[in-house]
């Protein structure tokens, strides 16, 4: 089985300070994601964040 | 013929048990495997403009076998199978077992006596100990709904979600359009998420008192007392609404009052945003009952009738497409940012769907399929508007436990 989260978020604004998350550029003030291809979550673990 | 009945011996044989299980099996299989061609030579002689044909995939000999198969059929055999009750002295070793093959972590079973759960199914839908999942302290987060492996994710690009890479199918594939005649602006999420609800075609309507009594104080989950604006940001500690003045009297809201508070209305949001998607598989072993990814609110409900696939990663990989085919309920709302949608999609093991808050839902079942497949969109709609009128939708807290995958 499987869950597939479709959403809106803030695209924000490209930020050099922040640097690279290893899949992209942090993006200030907008969607981020905090996880990789492949990894293992559980129920509460974040996705990413704005 | 009466001495015949009288005088002949009655020697009774033992038949082994499995083949007894086997022979059953098959007759059943048998009589659900003609019950749904005798279901579909019905629908095929009627004169319904808007069947739909029956989607044959592309893909290796694999897919194609596959495809031949009564997958559905099958599920229902497999769920049923999984109810039968184990015998009470081989439920610990039996459990014991399946924990080692598929990795299950039993201290975090919420009923640690393995001889509680009389079958396969109740063990598969089993809950956790409270406290073995905390929630992400982080307000803005947005939380894994389920446990799981994360297969894909990223942005959505011209409406086209990618499965793996270099497979993608479209967003109105997979959600389903509110005008299934017209071209879809596949840039916004918007023809997904029409809030004139519900649908001309819809076959039915969620209008439940129970619903509208629960969610009456809309300001009440899980026991906290939530503000209407820091009901959509996901935090109690919002203030009051109307700001509260100790010199006037305080008057509770008027519904185009709060309507009006919605911080962050979808269609108009102040800021660019785009659209993300985000795929978890959960594998046989885990946890399979999901959460509310955030706070939000779903407003309506489609049921997709499709085929039940497996969605093993392999399959991902071999079977373009392969979320559009399978059964799924694809729920739609929204949250402080925008549209939000979240879709559990079956599989050939695990063909059933439940949502908590959504009693008239039935999945992997000919009633429902049949409804799905009669409808010109492909999908049957209902909408949570009246769970709330203020909200028009079902709130969900963040964190809150939605539903659940069973087996078959």
């Amino acid at each position: 089985s499987t869950v597939v989260l479709v959403f809106e978020a803030p695209e924000g604004e490209m930020s050099e300070k922040e640097g690279w998350d290893g899949e992209g550029q942090w993006r200030k003030g907008g969607w981020n994601w905090g996880v990789r291809n492949g990894q293992r979550v559980k129920v509460g673990e974040a996705l990413g964040w704005v | 013929l009466g001495r015949a009945l009288r005088d002949t011996k009655i020697r009774w044989y033992p038949i082994p048990a499995a083949l007894g299980i086997g022979f059953l099996g098959l007759a059943q299989l048998y009589k659900v495997n003609e019950r749904e061609k005798k279901a579909r030579r019905e629908e095929e002689e009627g004169e319904k403009p808007y069947r739909r044909k029956r989607i044959r995939p592309t893909g290796p000999w694999q897919v194609q076998v596959m495809s031949t198969l009564p997958l559905k059929a099958m599920s229902r055999l497999w769920g049923r199978f999984n109810e039968l009750v184990i015998p009470y002295y081989l439920r610990v070793p039996g459990f014991k077992l399946y924990s080692w093959v598929f990795g299950v972590n039993l201290s975090e079973v919420s009923e640690p006596d393995l001889h509680a759960y009389p079958n396969l199914a109740a063990f598969f839908s089993r809950t956790l100990r409270p406290g073995v999942r905390p929630l992400d302290p982080n307000p803005s987060a947005l939380l894994s709904p389920a446990d799981g492996r994360v297969l894909s994710f990223g942005l959505i690009d011209g409406g086209e979600v990618e499965q793996v890479k270099g497979m993608t199918y479209s967003l109105d594939a997979l959600l389903g359009t509110s005008h299934p005649s017209s071209a879809p602006n596949l840039s916004s999420p918007s023809h997904l998420f029409a809030r004139e609800t519900p649908a001309p075609h819809a076959p039915h309507h969620v209008d439940s008192e129970a619903l509208v009594k629960r969610d009456e104080e809309f300001a009440i989950l899980n026991g906290i007392r939530y503000t209407l604006p820091g009901l959509l940001s996901g935090s109690p500690s919002a203030p009051h609404f109307p700001p509260t003045d100790a010199s006037t009297p305080s008057l509770p809201p008027s519904e185009e009052e709060v309507s009006d508070s919605l911080a962050l209305p979808w269609y108009n949001l102040p800021r660019r945003t785009a659209l993300y998607y985000c795929v978890i598989y959960l594998a046989p072993g885990d946890y399979h009952r999901f959460h509310s990814p955030t706070a939000w609110v779903a407003e309506k409900r489609r049921h997709f009738a499709g085929e039940l696939y497996s969605v093993s990663p392999y399959l991902q990989r071999t079977l373009p497409g392969l979320f559009t085919l399978n059964e799924r309920v694809a729920l739609l709302g929204r949250w402080r940012h925008g549209f939000f949608s979240m879709t559990p999609v079956g599989a050939t093991n695990v063909g059933s769907i439940v949502i908590n808050f959504d009693a008239e839902l039935r999945t992997n079942s000919l009633l429902s399929d049949s409804a799905a497949d009669k409808s010109p969109s492909g999908f049957s709609e209902a909408t949570y508007g009246t769970a709330s009128r203020v909200l028009h939708g079902r709130a969900l807290g963040r964190g809150e436990e939605m539903g659940g995958f069973k087996l078959g």
